[in-house]
């Protein structure tokens, strides 16, 4: 079991050098074990996040947008590590702004070339990178029905 | 494993029989207005996976799933089928495979397999190890992004657990 | 204290009357005295909304959008009722669609006649009801500075 | 009162002397892109009303409010300044009052009205039963709107009661 969680930290921490500059245009992130508890499998897994030209920073200072986006590169680097049969996202783009909408659909169409993505948004930007759209509406109040939905 | 088909019916916003095939490559987006029912799709797949906790499918008890509407309109059962096709398999075995939950007013569930009443423990089962169970890094719900970053290093732990 | 209590109740419920059909169209809400309890001082305060065409729910079955739009009901309830000098809203319309925005932008922009409104948004149909657009930037990382920005 | 200037100088990502006058009507927008620094003026308008909990700040000490860049540049204390402006107030009483608070370093904290040294009580009495106390519904954090419909009843009743 040890050597196992060792290999799955060096393996998100090699997918991250790719991915998280990606996403932030520079910086760095990764994946560390505590240093309290005197076994390995005590220990609990610290993320230490660098954005290009801050200082590095602990987690909680950082922005909404900012949050949002270290996540992702967080769940996208597991993905690519252990692609998951099938992902569902909801709304994980609202805090973002223009310019780092366009960096995650890029990567989602990445990663949509070994795994199903499924993803809910608002957002018209991120919805033209999708290959197919479903459109829920509730026409008759409280009874959701599915549409088809045209891209303009 | 790859989700190719999801059928709702009686479940939350869902009464009448729907379904959503998914192209098997590449993003679908689900999209809408507010309260349309978007989340709810993503409750049902949770659901079918064998979700225990209602609280993760924001609701109070499990019977909350189930469809009622303003007009006093109920349905007797909430069902929730996904057909997933296998990807490799051995030459005998199905390409694809079909599970079903279903939860009656009166409190009675069933879970199916390809049409075979199974118990929890199957379905379970089926989905172990492969990163779609229902608690995985894969299926991110709204206003969850950030758990990610904001968790504890002992949750953390249990999350890259999974992923090893 | 108790009659205080009971008016500032009567009175948030006289403007929810007004607001939420306005944010809705249609559906009402109303704050409420909690069951529990023999004295009003010892009793919690309930807040039942009633979505246009939908039965009755608890808060919780209601979705993203649906809860935050509830929220903003109550807090310019309370906002006509006792209207603080200023007040500062930090993205609470990221979890709207397009009509919820146009909606809320319009009861905004009947409070702002009122009290001062301070607004941080990345939205651009909400950003476009301001009267005044203060643009904060990054051009030496790390380092915010004010700029002055033009709406196109 | 109205809210007629904010100057910063030394927190958070603002560590050259910034100052936003506003308009005393209608809607102000603060706009930009993710991480530039909207979130800290907010942040700053808490701390100078009397904010004592760094957790609501975002941050983990309250030191943790000073400027500190990746190049090591330091400053050695935080400050920001609020300009309010009394509403038909009596003939004698100053249409203007400047609050002003300054966090050094080393730890010493100071608190200023109209440039006079006065403690923290004088401010948080200043504010107290105008609905800008720095927990006040007037004020609401990025992420946190939900908040008011996922509160207990309790806490919901204490919102009210700010409010009466
Ligand atoms: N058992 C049920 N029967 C009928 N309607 C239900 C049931 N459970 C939930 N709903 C309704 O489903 C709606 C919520 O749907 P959902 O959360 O999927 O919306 P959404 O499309 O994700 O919206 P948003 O964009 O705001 O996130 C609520 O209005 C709620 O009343
Ligand atoms: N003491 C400090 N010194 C220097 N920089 C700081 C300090 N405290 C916070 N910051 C920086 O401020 C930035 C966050 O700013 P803020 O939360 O205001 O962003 P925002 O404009 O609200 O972004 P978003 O749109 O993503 O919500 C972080 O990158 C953080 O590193
Ligand atoms: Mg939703
Ligand atoms: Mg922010």
């Amino acid at each position: 079991c040890r050597t196992r969680l060792r290999e799955a930290l060096d393996g998100i921490n090699r997918q991250l050098e790719r991915v998280f500059p990606l996403l932030f245009e520079g910086g760095s992130a990764k994946l560390d074990l505590t240093k309290e508890g005197s076994d390995i499998l005590e220990k609990g897994i610290e993320f230490m996040v660098k954005l290009p030209g801050k200082a590095v920073r602990s987690l909680h200072l950082l922005s909404g947008g900012e949050k949002a986006l270290s996540a992702l590169s967080l769940i996208f680097s597991i993905f690519f590590l252990k692609p998951a049969p099938f992902c569902v996202l909801d709304e994980v783009d609202a805090a973002l702004d223009e310019s780092n909408c366009v960096r995650f659909s890029r990567l989602l169409t990445e990663i949509s070339k070994r795994s199903q993505v499924i993803l809910i948004t608002h957002n018209p930007r991120v919805m033209e990178t999708a290959h197919r759209l479903f459109g829920v509406t509730m026409e008759e109040k409280g009874v959701s029905k599915l549409v088809s939905v045209r891209l303009e | 494993m790859r989700l190719k088909r999801l059928t709702v019916k009686g479940f939350k916003s869902f009464p009448d029989r729907t379904s959503l095939t998914f192209p098997l490559q590449g993003i679908s987006a689900i999209v809408g207005p507010n309260g349309c029912g978007k989340s709810n799709i993503l409750d049902a797949i949770r659901w079918v996976l064998g979700e225990q906790s209602p609280k993760i499918l924001r609701a109070r008890s499990m019977e909350e799933v189930i469809y009622s509407g303003p007009n006093g309109r109920q349905v007797g059962y909430a069902e929730v089928s996904i057909v997933l096709e296998r990807e490799g398999g051995t030459e005998g075995e199905k390409k694809e495979i079909e599970v079903t939950r279903r939860l009656y007013r009166r409190g009675e569930a069933k879970y199916l397999i390809d049409g075979k009443l199974v118990r929890l423990k199957d379905i379970l089962y089926l989905f172990m190890d492969t990163g779609t169970g229902t608690r995985a890094y894969a299926l991110v719900d709204q206003g969850q992004v950030t758990r990610f970053v904001e968790m504890g290093p002992h949750e953390r732990r249990l999350l890259i657990e999974e992923a090893a």
